[in-house]
């Protein structure tokens, strides 16, 4: 444990919570995607199973479960709770243009040719572009409200400490997972228009809104 | 190099 990949972690709950709050608070998931948040629960889904096989910490143990009960909480939030406040025409990103590249990647490129294996490395690659029916979403009504861009600005952050968390870990632990560096990259890379918007836009009080 | 030995990240 360092400390880019704690911050990491807690910028990653954070992100998780602001976005329960926001849609529990306002008693509407306007503007959220809930194709990505569905995607996030197959991710948490596929990559805690071993919760079942193999004991880390009492840290990563919690921070798993609490993980997948936001994930799930989300997704109940949207479509059974607030389901009249979901706002699906817009929600159009076709995700089965994600899952199965995905899987098939998956099956291809791993550490291990085992199931489990295998989910682990699904999961990665597929949380790596979870976000795009989200950005999306922004892309196409043109806006987002404000508490909605600090849900992604947490979540991409989380990202960028995780990017400083394998430099670290590769000097002073000689350790790599290229895997996960690659889609982490990848992933990093598919906020930074949304970073360059949130500084220039949101941090200066205005409202994130995209030219016509 | 055994990568894959465990994932101990989130």
């Amino acid at each position: 444990m360092n400390i880019f990949r704690l911050t990491g972690d807690l910028s990653h709950l954070a992100a998780i919570i602001i976005l329960l709050l926001k849609i529990w608070k306002s008693r509407s998931c306007a503007g959220i995607s809930g194709k990505s948040q569905i995607l996030f629960a197959i991710v948490f889904t596929t990559r805690y199973l071993d919760l079942l096989s193999t004991f880390i910490s009492l840290y990563n143990s919690c921070m798993k479960v609490i993980y997948i009960g936001c994930a799930y909480a989300t997704v109940y939030m949207i479509y059974m709770k607030f389901r009249a406040t979901y706002d699906g025409n817009h929600d159009s990103f076709r995700v089965e243009f994600l899952v199965v590249p995905v899987g098939g990647l998956a099956v291809l490129i791993n550490h291990d040719f085992s199931f489990m294996e295998i989910l682990w490395t699904f999961s990665i690659y597929l949380e790596s572009v979870a976000i795009l029916p989200q950005l999306f979403m922004i892309s196409k009504t043109g806006e987002a409200e404000t508490i909605t861009t600090h849900y992604l600005f947490c979540l991409g952050l989380y990202r960028a400490l995780y990017i400083f968390n394998w430099v670290w870990r590769f000097y002073f632990e000689g350790f790599f997972d290229l895997i996960a560096i690659v889609a982490g990259v990848v992933q990093t890379i598919l906020y930074c228009d949304f970073f360059y918007l949130y500084v220039t836009k949101v941090l200066k009080g205005k409202k994130l809104s995209l030219p016509a | 190099a055994d990568e894959s030995a465990s994932h101990d990240e989130l």
